[in-house]
């Protein structure tokens, strides 16, 4: 069956749309299909996967406000098997656009519902850095949650209050949803308070964090400039490496018993 | 007279929140007085300057909605001449809970209009990483915006959005709105992205730019840890330098000619 995954943390740049394009990549590379859909008002994931911004006339603001179905949203990427629903800077409305309609919560759970004879395997959604109504659709949508987490002081301090958040959601609004996993971002060995922080995360949260560590590496920032994600940017570069493996164990981990 | 500056950028991770206890930190070293207010409700400011999330019964979030006065929010802070007001995770409710009240938009104001007595020298605003009501709030409450660009390719993106988005405030909400300045951070020189963006962005906004950078140095993502601004943890590190050379290139710009 097909799987759902959000990709969330409210604290910022710790790496939600590089993972989310770079895991979303490497699952395409291993035959699944896949589609992305960019939640952020600010269009990171869809720019970082060629999607030109005069392209996004319809975009997944459209599948949450005005009822448009997944088909007409989602378009293929230069990736074999990678699909995007690109996001729009409409979506920073949202919130207030919705205040009043009772379904608020379940728009992008109905629109993805609605598309299950496209025959994705994997969707994955990339959250804004807030815990509003995007990323509560995002998670009432979901079955699983994704945590990148970056090692350092003040993301760790966001950690409790997200973790809070899916507790929430997950008693209101989908009974269902778990944790898929907790992955370490930019990591760098030779820095005291990456490896504090690592150190911390797994003895507190322990079999949810990954094997997995993404370390900090250059590549991966420099591929979105290309428009291209890193693995196939520079597929041999440690940060494309790390997202390969962490496909891997996804995977795994995912498999029924 | 008092100077309230709001420091925004709905990228996330980008150095809002480093730049606004720091470069608030330098301020009230060279003896101005300076509040800090904490508008994020994750509160990282307020953490970072050692305010216990037991003691924020009340923050910036009655401000905005209860109607309850700076001078019983702010609090002194280690550092000599440096307060803040706190925030809280309640702020995130704020976008909804004022969303009937025709002046959501001016509630900031109204109360930093209301303790002009409290003499204040410099007022900085630390903004979440989105243009919702909390960071309207903030530049409608301010003189100008200072805007710290993290200098990679995703946050070259959201510049321009920014941009438009300070004119519609000023356009409808504070026509005294300006750019107080535009700080690179995390600047790198060995990396080449590093160095591109930084020569893209003096290329196109020149004079705005600051010619200060803030260098990534690890002592900046240290100091939280210990509740202590890098001024105070490590007065000597690149790091703290470079924001004493920021607040001192700042203080030049904006005197009266
Ligand atoms: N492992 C890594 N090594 C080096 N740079 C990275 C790594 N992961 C992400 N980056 C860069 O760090 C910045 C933040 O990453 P990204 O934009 O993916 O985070 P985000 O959580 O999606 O941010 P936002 O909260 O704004 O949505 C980007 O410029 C990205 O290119
Ligand atoms: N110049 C720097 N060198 C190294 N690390 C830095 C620097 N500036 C900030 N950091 C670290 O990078 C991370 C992001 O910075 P910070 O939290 O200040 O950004 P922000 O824009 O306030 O994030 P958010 O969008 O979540 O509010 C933090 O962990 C911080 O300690
Ligand atoms: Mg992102
Ligand atoms: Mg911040």
């Amino acid at each position: 069956g097909r799987r759902v995954v959000a990709v969330v943390n409210q604290k910022g740049g710790v790496g939600k749309t590089t993972t989310a394009i770079n895991l979303g990549t490497a699952l395409a590379a291993v035959g699944r299909k896949v589609l992305l859909v960019d939640l952020d008002p600010q269009g990171n994931a869809s720019t970082g996967l060629g999607v030109a911004v005069r392209d996004r006339a319809v975009s997944s603001y459209d599948m949450l406000v005005n009822d448009v179905g997944i088909e007409r949203v989602a378009t293929p990427t230069k990736v074999p098997n990678l699909w995007v629903a690109a996001g729009s800077v409409e979506l920073s409305g949202v919130d207030i656009e919705l205040v009043d309609a009772p379904d608020r919560a379940l728009r992008l759970r109905k629109a993805l519902n609605a598309a299950e004879s496209l025959d994705f395997d994997h969707v994955l959604i990339d959250c804004p850095p807030a815990l509003n109504l995007l990323t509560v659709n995002a998670m009432t949508a979901a079955d699983a949650v994704l945590v990148p987490l970056q090692c350092e002081f003040f993301a760790l301090e966001g950690l409790s209050q997200l973790l809070k958040t899916i507790e929430r959601v997950k008693a209101s609004l989908n009974p269902h949803l778990t944790i898929e996993g907790i992955v370490l971002t930019m990591f760098d060995k030779r820095n005291n308070l990456s490896a504090q922080v690592g150190e911390d995360v797994r003895a507190t949260l322990g079999h949810l964090v990954y094997e997995t560590m993404i370390p900090r590496n250059v590549r991966l920032s420099e591929a979105p400039s290309h428009a291209l994600p890193a693995l196939v940017y520079d597929h041999a570069c440690a940060g494309s490496q790390a997202y390969l493996q962490l496909a891997g164990e996804m995977l795994r981990r995912s498999k029924p018993a």
